[in-house]
């Protein structure tokens, strides 16, 4: 029983899932061009996206078939990738090249939820 | 390097790992950070890291915008003052929604001297990038209260013209043509207001139709626009302190220091879309920042 609760809860460590990375524009100086923000959430997808795949993974169609097929030869496909499925964007107040202020709402630049595809 | 804008830390790290897959070749190396670089600059649309001076002063207005549009996710922002109100309604809906990037100009004195010389108009549009379509643009002038000059009538109600300059006279015209009378641009009223100098406020114009038409027009469309105050009661320039209310430039003398002038004069703001799925839109409004029901 422990075996198998070790297992399990292995198995859930290495699931596809959301993990934290908070890029800090101070970090790499471009705190003197950009206003706002000082940094922002970005994130990353990593883990494992093994059959049977949860719900939650919102895998798609051709990501479960991937996956079943490389349970049974893995030879054949690899495992379905975690990647990012909803992206957030994220708005910056900073100076351009000639100085002027802007403000602009850049798509996709933080990972809202991570699945398998 | 200073034009670089990745950190040397990075870089160095960016190089080693490039030297895994060139081998030794320096150039190679350089060329992949290069690249790097380069994509990052590109998601910014910009040509150079940008070199701001120490003292650089971000508008007021922009801060706020900026604010507004993070909703209740400004709080964790050090270098945003929250502590003082601009006056400044924030731009309907029906312009953030169709926008995502708001560029601000300010007045350049420079350029009004080298391209009109003795006639002078405002220029406030530096030119128009090709891959942005502009969406709306506001002009904002900043009113400040004049109580001491206030007479009876309508001596406090100023009136204020935005017109767009159509033509500029030829440079022949400055000679002995019209020797004794300055030469006057063609100019087209594109919004009148009555404001009362007792207010201290900001006036919003739509500037929407002269900024399309720089943007889609020959290159040399755009001449600016021009500000005209006059008293309502007499039709002439306000003088003494009433001058005050409206600050179109600089006064030499005046109390305004330079890190207040800057949140106060005249700004040109533009609205303008790059094709890409995002809007100005206050986040709080989109449904897309609300969590999923489970």
């Amino acid at each position: 029983a422990n075996s198998s609760k070790r297992r399990k809860k292995r198995r859930r460590r290495n699931l596809c899932q959301r993990h934290n990375l908070y890029v800090d524009f101070n970090e790499v100086r471009w705190t003197n061009w950009i206003v706002a923000p000082p940094g922002y959430d970005a994130h990353f997808c990593q883990g494992q996206c093994s059959f049977p795949i949860s719900d939650y993974l919102n895998a798609t169609n051709h990501a479960i078939v991937q996956a079943l097929v490389h349970e049974v030869d893995s030879s054949l496909t690899p495992k379905p990738c975690c990647v990012p499925t909803v992206l957030v964007s994220v708005p910056m107040l900073y100076l351009d090249d000639k100085s002027k202020v802007v403000l602009k709402n850049y798509p996709e630049m933080g990972v809202s939820k991570c699945g398998c595809r | 390097m200073s034009s670089g804008v990745l950190p040397k830390v990075g870089r160095d790290s960016l190089i080693r790992q490039a030297a895994k897959y060139t081998g030794d070749a320096r150039e190679e190396e350089d060329a992949i950070v290069n690249e790097y670089e380069k994509s990052l600059l590109n998601m910014f649309s910009l040509k150079r890291r940008p070199t701001p001076g120490k003292d650089f002063q971000v508008p007021r207005i922009m801060q706020h915008l900026y604010k507004a549009h993070m909703g209740d996710y400004y709080e964790h922002e050090p270098k945003i003052m929250r502590t003082w109100e601009t006056g400044f309604d924030l731009p309907a809906d029906e312009i953030t929604s169709r926008a995502n990037t708001a560029r601000s100009y300010h007045h350049e004195v420079i350029f009004e001297r080298q391209l009109f010389g003795s006639v002078s108009p405002s220029r406030f549009f530096d030119g128009a990038c090709h891959c942005f379509v502009v969406r709306a643009a506001e002009l904002l002038l900043h009113r400040e209260a004049v109580w001491h000059h206030v007479t009876s009538g309508s001596g406090h109600m100023h009136r204020l013209n935005i017109y767009e300059i159509i033509k500029m006279p030829r440079s022949d015209d400055f000679g002995s043509k019209f020797a004794g009378s300055k030469p006057q641009p063609i100019t087209r009223l594109l919004d009148t207001r009555l404001v009362d100098s007792r207010n201290s406020t900001w006036e919003r114009f739509d500037v929407s139709q002269a900024t399309s038409r720089w943007s889609q027009g020959p290159h040399d469309a755009n001449h600016g626009l021009i500000v005209e105050v006059v008293q309502e009661d007499r039709q002439t320039p306000p003088q003494g302190a009433a001058r005050r209310h409206i600050r179109l430039k600089r006064d030499v003398h005046s109390d305004i220091p330079d890190k207040e002038w800057v949140h106060l004069r005249p700004l040109l703001l533009a609205y303008s879309h790059d094709g890409k799925d995002t809007t100005l839109l206050r986040r709080s409004k989109r449904s897309s920042r609300k969590r999923d029901a489970p």
